[in-house]
């Protein structure tokens, strides 16, 4: 397994999600879980996942952000979900 | 703030007429205004719920205390979230008592009180501009989310992070989310920020963000995606004036927040430059970084340091650990006549640049050059206000410059608001002052004002979309300063729409703007296939099933509030489309145009019936001769029928 050096935190962007701000709450834990089932064929495992997924977006916006390699960021944008991968940018106060 | 609502008409002389926004919008009664920025002091006066109504029944936001139980929210303050995952998955695990959406640094409480904050008497910086602060919306309710930590690497707010606040205020139910934060564009897939406002003004929310601090160079301005409402920072009608006196019995104007100056007192000046402390580079002496001047040659004297981007407040302390008893801060050439006035932690002023080069030469054509600073002064009126600040970064937008960015210009220079109890004015360690209010500047600051507004329009029309009070916002803006002559930059040469979008915003008149330039979800998604998204990507970005037009749009029909042309080759035609949003009647078209440019509309009036009745209009530009190619050229597009006046800028470059 990588270090933790190697690992970066990246973005993962599937879009929006088809429930409503409503239903949210009541699907929170199965859009977590689908977002441990993705990133997991990536990894090898849906705990490796779990580990390495530190948010993820479960109202409007569907998404996770993750430790990973440059590898498992490659291989993840594959995914047939997925709209973009992007490093977690740094931002400036104005 | 203290001073910009009585520069912008909301009030007069701390009176507020009948027929101000504030008096028609209820000062923003029952909106919720958001702000992802470092978080909240909430024991500020600005944040007080003394006679607020119960939280609205529909608010599903949280407060988060439980690392920082003296942390409370209320009536007013109805909500405080953080967001720091994405930080620590950079810097590693945080002390838990900054897991807080306490503000320790101040800029999110200005930023908060500003676009939100209720009404506080005799709010003052050290006695100065003493007045009644406000917020834009002070009846609005407010909540903070804090995605701003300590700066690791130049960069203190993470997208992971910025992501979360974004989901968490959209379905908390907030109405305007106002984000004075960025960084250079990028593809707006690929920027948290472009994707986090994307889904809030989906969902109905008016996102307004800051342009950037990185003028007054072209192409530099930030949050560019069309969605977003973007802020360009100007002065107001308020100096601080403290005078560089000199022996030689020349005068400067300056401008400064020290407490005290050096009164009746000549000191001898020197340069920092000259007072270079060994082992340090003449170009640390030149910016008075920390630890770059000699004590033995700045004992006692007045040092002239030079503006820089390392920050102005740290200068000060340089000079003050050096034995100086006062700082001349000069502008360079790019910052001309902009001068800020900062809390500086010893008697200091703030003076241009060919200021700067004359006292220089004096100090190097004199044997024995001596000074001092008077203490500053509050004065209100002055003129020309408001002109753009050199900070305030401009177009063209270098992602699409189809689209005109920055969108609008508001107040961002000298600008005092609630502040945080946690750490001095100038925010730097070695500042053990506390204060309630602070002048802060930069367009972190111009984009709350707008929030503000926008905020007003929210509770004024509910039904309204974001694009709707983007457009009443933008159309209703003026480009003339308080000499009726027009906006200025900071070197005093006319300023352009790259500087100021359409112009500064006027709250008074975007409430009634007659015509709006709507936009739905769909116009955007549109947008995003003529950059060349497809179908299945878009479905994904907007969810509901999605297919691109066999046709795509030409992205300058995107029925924008502005009209951009960077590529004008033989003539361009563009559509818009405007709705009116207030009484029946006709509109007459009338066209600045652009230097070389000819411009026609088609047709040239449109007749209301009734309200939410939308018209569609042609607008053609052709270069008039060959020749034209060359630099961008500004017209104006408006549309009146005599009471209202729907005014779009036009920036066309001929063989772009």
């Amino acid at each position: 397994r990588p270090t933790f050096a190697d690992k970066k935190s990246y973005i993962v962007y599937f879009g929006g999600h088809s429930h409503s701000s409503e239903e949210a709450s009541l699907l929170q834990d199965r859009v977590v879980d689908s977002h441990y089932e993705i990133l997991g064929s990536v990894l090898g495992s849906k705990e490796k996942a779990q580990d390495a997924i530190f948010y993820s977006y479960t109202r409007s916006i569907n998404g996770f952000a993750a430790n990973l390699d440059e590898e498992e960021a490659r291989e993840i944008s594959k995914h047939p979900g997925v709209i973009s991968v992007f490093p977690n940018r740094g931002h400036k106060l104005h | 703030t203290t001073r910009s609502w009585d520069f912008m008409g909301l009030e007069r002389d701390g009176v507020v007429p009948e027929s101000s926004i504030w008096t028609k919008a209820r000062f923003g009664e029952d909106v919720i205004i958001g702000n992802l920025d470092t978080g909240v002091w909430p024991e500020s006066e600005s944040f007080k719920d003394d006679d607020m109504g119960p939280i609205p029944s529909n608010w599903k936001g949280t407060c988060q205390n439980e690392t920082d139980k003296q942390f409370r929210c209320n009536r007013k303050l109805i909500g405080a979230r953080y967001f720091n995952k994405g930080y620590q998955s950079l810097v590693g695990p945080l002390s838990p008592e900054l897991n807080s959406p306490r503000d320790n640094e101040g800029h999110g409480t200005h930023t908060l009180s500003t676009a939100a904050g209720r009404i506080v008497p005799g709010a003052t910086l050290f006695g100065y501009s003493t007045g009644m602060a406000k917020g834009g919306a002070p009846n609005a309710r407010v909540a903070a989310y804090k995605v701003c930590w300590p700066p690791v690497d130049g960069s203190e707010c993470f997208d992971a992070d910025i992501l979360a606040a974004f989901d968490a205020a959209i379905h908390d139910g907030v109405h305007v989310l106002s984000v004075s934060l960025g960084g250079d564009p990028v593809d707006y897939f690929y920027d948290g920020l472009a994707i986090g406002s994307f889904h809030a003004v989906k969902n109905g929310l008016t996102v307004v963000c800051s342009a950037g601090n990185s003028g007054p160079f072209l192409g530099t301005v930030s949050n560019v995606a069309p969605w977003i409402l973007t802020v360009g920072a100007s002065t107001i009608d308020r100096e601080f004036p403290s005078y560089v006196q000199l022996r030689n019995r020349k005068q400067m104007k300056g401008q400064s927040l020290s407490p005290v100056g050096l009164q009746q007192n000549f000191h001898p000046l020197i340069s920092s430059k000259e007072a270079k402390a060994t082992n340090m580079s003449s170009e640390d002496a030149t910016q008075c970084l920390l630890g770059s001047l000699e004590p033995a040659k700045v004992r006692g004297k007045v040092v002239v340091c030079l503006r820089g981007n390392n920050g102005r407040v740290e200068k000060g302390e340089a000079v003050r650990q050096a034995g100086g008893v006062g700082m001349i801060l000069a502008n360079d050439e790019s910052t001309g006549n902009e001068i800020i006035a900062d809390a500086h932690v010893l008697p200091a002023t703030h003076i241009s640049y060919s200021d700067g080069v004359a006292l220089l030469s004096y100090i190097n054509s004199t044997k024995s050059p001596l000074g001092y600073i008077t203490t500053p002064k509050t004065m209100l009126d002055t003129y020309p206000a408001p002109f753009m600040a050199a900070f305030s970064s401009r177009g063209p937008n270098t992602i699409n410059p189809e689209i005109l960015k920055p969108d609008i210009t508001a107040p961002g220079v000298s600008i005092i608001a609630a502040y945080t109890g946690a750490s001095g004015p100038t925010g730097l360690p070695f500042d053990s002052r506390r204060v309630l209010f602070n002048s802060e500047s930069g367009t972190s600051m111009s984009c709350p004002h707008v929030s503000g507004i926008a905020g007003l329009l929210k509770a004024l029309h509910p039904d309204w979309s974001p694009s709707a009070i983007k457009s009443a916002i933008v159309t209703s803006a003026r480009t003339q300063d308080n000499t009726l002559e027009p906006m200025s930059n900071s070197s005093f040469v006319k300023a352009d729409p790259f500087s100021y979008g359409s112009g500064h915003v006027r709250p008074n008149r975007a409430m009634d703007p007659g015509l709006v330039y709507d936009l739905t979800t769909n116009d955007y998604l549109n947008f995003l296939c003529s950059l060349g998204y497809n179908s299945t990507q878009n479905a994904l970005f907007n969810v509901e099933p999605y297919l691109c037009p066999s046709r795509p749009l030409n992205i300058g029909d995107l029925n924008y509030p502005s009209i951009s042309i960077p590529y004008l080759s033989g003539a361009v035609s563009v559509i818009r489309t405007v709705k009116n949003v207030g009484t029946p009647g006709t509109y007459r078209v009338r066209v600045i145009e652009p230097a070389g440019i000819s411009v026609s509309v088609k047709p040239t009036s449109l007749k209301f019936m009734k309200v939410g009745e939308e018209k569609k209009f042609k607008v053609t530009l052709k270069a008039k001769s060959r020749d034209a190619a060359g630099d961008y050229a500004f017209g104006k597009l408006i549309w009146s029928d005599g009471m209202h006046y729907v005014r779009s800028p036009i920036v066309v470059k001929a063989g772009g």
